[in-house]
C-alpha cells in the first residue's frame, strides 16, 4: 500500500521549493550549510 | 525492446552490465558506506578581513551556530538584537551571515537603498506612493560622525524620497 | 613516458607541492594561478595522453591518501575501520581542477569545456576500475566528495552564465550517466544523492530552458532500470528498500518543484517502472503544470466535458512509438486505423505482443510491456487526432463531445482495436493493456479524457463478468495506495460508482465478500 509520504521529511504543502533544503535521499533532515545563496553586488 | 528510453548501456564504453545478484551484493556493500552529512558539508574555512592574532583562549573559529539560519530568525525579534543584524551586516561583508541578516532585517520591514548603501524603515505609512517612489517619514541605519563621538544610530529622517529603483 | 613510475612519482611531488600551497595561510589565487602556469608550462595540460595520465595518478594519489587515514592503528596493532576519513587530499585535488578550469588557457575558445570533459571521463575510467578490482570492499565516499566539490565550485545557479554553466551541468550528466548503477552497483547511493544534490538537479532543470531535462530523464531511467528487478517483489530487502524510499524523496521533490518535467516524461518513466510499484507510479502520474488548478474531482455533476484543459494534448516528450518501430508495427497499425476491414492486423497481434521465451523470464512477464504501452497511447493519439479532425469540420455548432455522446463511430476503429484485444488477450495480457490505458490518467487534457472514456466503454460493453472484473481492479489498486492519487484516475472511478449506466453496485464480484464489499465502499466514500 505504499508509504505514508507525509513522513519523509518533505514539507509537500510549501510555499518554497523543496529542492533548496533537500539534504539527501536518505535523511528527513533538512540540508544544513550554506544553501546556495548570492549576495547581490550592493551589500559589498 | 526498451521501448521508449532506449537500451540505456549503450552508448557509454567498456565494461556490460552485471548479472542481478551481482548488482546486489554491490549494493548491499554499498549499504554500509552511505555518503555522510559531513561528506556534503563545506569545509567552512571562515577568512577574517583582518586576521589578528588573539589569545588561545578566546574561540579561534566561527561557532557553527552562526550559520544556521534559524539563530538569526530569533536574533531579528527584539531591538538590541536587530543592532547585530546590522553590525553582521556591515562587518562581515560578503559572508552567508551577511546574507542570513539581510534576509531577516526584510522580514523586520527594512528595505536597503543601493545608492545610500543604508537600510529604511517606513516610520509611518507613506504620504505619497507612485509606480516609481513613495515618499514619507522613515527610520534609518546610519554610522554617524558627531562631535560627542561617532557610533551607529537609527535616525528618523522626514519627508525622504524613495525611489524604487534604488531598492534592492 | 606516461606509463613510467618516475611519472608517477613526479606527480606525486607536483602534488604534494600543491597540497602546501593550497594549506598556506594566506594562500591567494595568485599562487593559485602561477602554480598552473607552472604545470601549463611542463606540458601537463594540453589536453594529451599526458593529461589524462596525469590527472588519473591525481585522483588515485587523493584518493589513497584520503583513506588511509581512514585505517586507524587500534593498541594490539590491529587495524580497525573508522567511519573517519580525511578529505584533505580530496579537496586539494578538487581545488586543483577547479582552478586548472579557471586559470589555464586551454579552456579559451572552441574547446572550452573539454578539459574538463576528459578530466570526468578520467575519473569515471579510475571509479569504474576501482570498483572492478575492489568489489565489496570498493569505498565510494571519497568519489563522492570529490564530485561534491566540483558540483559546488563549478556549477552555479546565476541565470546570467547559463551557457557556460549548461556545458558543465552536461558534462557532469554525462558522467553520472556513464557511472549510472547498472555499471557500477557500488555507487548507486552515492550516485542518486549526487545526481539529486541541490547543485544539481535544479540548476540542470532549470537552466537553458528545459534544455536538460533530456539529460536528467535519461538519469533517473537509469536509475529505474537498475532497481526493476529487485522492486518487482513486494518484500524489498534492506538497501533496496532504502534506495526505493531516496528514490521517493528525489520524485517528491520533482512533484512539488518541477511537476511539468514529470508530465513530460510519464511515459517512459512507466515503461520502466514495475507494475507492481503502484505508489511509485501514481507519484508521476499525479504531476500536473502549475499553472493548472484541479478541480475537485468530488464536486457533485462535475462537468469534465465543459474543462478549457480537456481538449488540449498533454505534452509528451518521451520517444512513445519507439517501441513500435522497433518492431517495425508502425506502418501496420497506420494502415489497420485507415483500412481496418480485412485486415489481418488484429489477428496475429496477440502474439506480436508476447517476448520471445528467453526474454520473458528475465523481463519477470510474457509479455512486451513497453510494446503494449507504445501500441496504446499511438492508437489512442490517433484516435483524438481523428475526433478533434472530424470535430473540426463538422459544423460550427459542433456538439460538445462528452462521455455520453462521443462519437462512436468516429472512433469506431480505435475502440473496435481495445474491444478485440480485451476479449481475446489472457488475463495476464489484459492486466498490462488495462494498465497502458490506466497509465494515461492523469491532469485534465484529451488524452485523460479519451482513455477515461475508453476503459469505461470497455467496461460498459463487456460480455463477461472478469473483465469488468479486471478493469474494477486496475482502477482500485491504484486507489488503496497511499497518496497521491491521480486527477484522472479518481473522475474515471467516480463516474464508474455513481453513473447508473454501469451499474456498478450490482455486479456480483462487489458482493463477494463482506470485506470485499465494505472495501468499495470505503473507497467509494474517500472518492466522492
Amino acid at each position: 500500500l505504499g508509504i505514508d509520504l507525509t513522513t519523509l521529511g518533505l514539507n509537500l504543502n510549501s510555499a518554497d521549493n523543496l529542492y533548496k533544503t533537500f539534504g539527501s535521499p536518505w535523511s528527513n533532515e533538512p540540508a544544513k550549510g550554506d544553501p546556495d545563496f548570492q549576495n547581490p553586488a550592493c551589500y559589498l | 525492446d526498451f521501448g521508449a528510453v532506449g537500451d540505456n548501456l549503450s552508448g557509454t564504453s567498456a565494461t556490460a552490465g552485471h548479472d542481478h545478484l551481482y548488482n546486489l551484493q554491490m549494493l548491499e556493500a554499498a549499504y554500509h558506506r552511505l555518503p555522510q552529512p559531513k561528506d556534503s558539508e563545506r569545509a567552512r574555512n571562515y577568512t577574517p578581513k583582518h586576521p589578528s592574532p588573539t589569545p588561545a583562549s578566546f574561540p579561534q573559529v566561527q561557532a557553527p551556530i552562526v550559520t544556521n539560519p534559524a539563530f538569526w530568525e530569533r536574533l531579528g525579534t527584539d531591538t538590541l538584537s536587530t543592532d547585530m543584524l546590522f553590525f553582521a551586516f556591515y562587518y562581515q561583508q560578503n559572508s552567508y551571515q551577511q546574507y542570513l541578516a539581510a534576509k531577516e532585517l526584510k522580514k523586520q520591514s527594512w528595505r536597503f537603498h543601493r545608492k545610500y548603501n543604508t537600510w529604511f524603515q517606513r516610520h509611518v505609512e507613506p504620504q505619497v506612493t507612485t509606480d516609481e517612489y513613495e515618499r514619507g517619514s522613515y527610520v534609518y541605519f546610519d554610522f554617524h560622525l558627531a562631535d560627542d563621538g561617532n557610533g551607529w544610530v537609527q535616525r528618523i529622517k522626514n519627508d525622504f524620497t524613495f525611489e524604487y529603483n534604488y531598492l534592492e | 613516458h606516461a606509463d613510467s613510475t618516475a611519472f608517477q612519482e613526479q606527480v606525486a611531488h607536483l602534488f604534494s607541492e600543491w597540497c602546501q600551497v593550497c594549506d598556506h595561510p594566506s594562500a591567494s589565487d595568485a599562487a593559485y594561478s602561477r602554480y598552473v602556469m607552472q604545470l601549463q608550462h611542463i606540458g601537463l595540460l594540453k589536453g594529451d595522453e599526458f593529461t589524462e595520465r596525469f590527472f588519473r595518478v591525481l585522483t588515485e594519489l587523493a584518493v589513497a591518501h584520503s583513506l588511509i587515514s581512514e585505517q586507524i592503528v587500534a593498541p594490539g596493532g590491529l587495524s580497525q575501520h573508522s567511519s573517519h576519513i580525511s578529505y584533505l587530499p580530496i579537496d586539494s585535488y578538487s581545488k586543483l581542477v577547479s582552478m586548472v578550469l579557471k586559470y589555464s588557457s586551454v579552456e579559451i575558445g572552441p574547446n572550452k569545456g573539454s578539459l574538463l570533459s576528459k578530466i570526468l571521463s578520467v575519473t569515471v575510467r579510475v571509479i569504474q576500475k576501482d570498483a572492478e578490482e575492489k568489489k565489496t570492499s570498493f569505498n565510494p565516499r571519497p568519489y563522492f566528495r570529490l564530485f561534491i566539490n566540483w558540483l559546488n565550485d563549478l556549477t552555479t545557479s546565476d541565470v546570467h552564465h547559463d551557457g557556460a554553466n549548461f556545458q558543465v551541468l552536461t558534462a557532469f550528466a554525462n558522467a553520472f550517466h556513464a557511472l549510472q548503477p547498472l555499471r557500477i552497483p557500488g555507487l548507486s547511493f552515492a550516485w542518486l544523492e549526487l545526481v539529486s544534490h541541490r547543485s544539481f538537479m535544479p540548476r540542470l532543470l532549470t537552466c537553458n530552458l528545459q534544455k536538460g531535462w533530456p539529460l536528467f530523464h535519461g538519469l533517473l531511467v537509469d536509475l529505474f532500470k537498475f532497481m526493476e528487478p529487485y522492486l518487482r517483489n513486494a518484500e524489498l530487502v534492506e538497501p533496496v528498500h532504502l534506495l526505493y524510499k531516496g528514490t521517493m524523496r528525489v520524485l517528491l521533490v520533482l512533484l512539488h518543484d518541477f511537476p511539468e518535467f514529470l508530465c513530460d516524461y510519464h511515459f517512459s518513466f512507466c515503461d520502466v517502472i514495475p507494475s507492481s510499484c503502484i505508489q511509485m507510479r501514481n507519484v508521476i502520474l499525479s504531476a500536473f503544470p502549475r499553472s493548472m488548478r484541479l478541480p475537485d474531482p468530488s464536486t457533485p455533476n462535475l462537468k469534465i466535458d465543459l474543462l478549457p484543459e480537456i481538449t488540449k494534448a498533454p505534452r509528451i516528450m518521451s520517444d512513445f512509438e519507439g517501441a513500435l518501430r522497433s518492431k517495425h508495427m508502425k506502418a501496420d497499425v497506420d494502415e489497420y486505423l485507415k483500412r481496418p476491414d480485412g485486415s489481418s492486423f488484429l489477428s496475429d497481434l496477440k502474439q506480436k505482443l508476447l517476448l520471445p521465451q528467453n526474454e520473458a523470464s528475465n523481463a519477470g512477464t510474457r509479455y512486451n510491456v513497453p510494446l503494449i504501452n507504445s501500441l496504446v497511447l499511438y492508437i489512442g493519439i490517433q484516435a483524438v487526432q481523428q475526433l478533434q479532425l472530424n470535430k473540426a469540420n463538422a459544423s460550427a455548432a459542433a456538439q460538445q463531445i462528452n462521455h455520453n455522446q462521443m462519437d462512436i463511430f468516429q472512433i469506431e476503429t480505435a475502440t473496435d482495436f481495445f474491444r478485440n484485444l480485451v476479449t481475446n488477450l489472457d488475463t495476464e495480457g489484459r492486466y498490462l493493456l488495462l494498465n497502458a490505458i490506466a497509465n494515461q490518467l492523469r491532469f485534465p487534457n484529451n488524452h485523460t479524457h479519451y482513455f477515461s472514456f475508453i476503459i469505461l466503454y470497455l467496461f460498459a460493453e463487456a460480455t463477461v463478468d472478469n473483465v469488468q472484473e479486471q478493469i474494477t481492479r486496475v482502477l482500485l489498486e491504484r486507489l488503496i495506495v497511499n497518496r497521491p492519487h491521480p486527477w484522472g484516475l479518481l473522475i474515471t472511478f467516480i463516474e464508474l460508482i455513481k453513473n447508473p449506466r454501469y451499474n456498478f453496485w450490482n455486479r456480483s464480484f462487489i458482493h463477494i465478500a463482506p470485506e470485499i464489499k465494505m472495501l468499495f465502499e470505503s473507497v467509494a466514500k474517500s472518492c466522492a
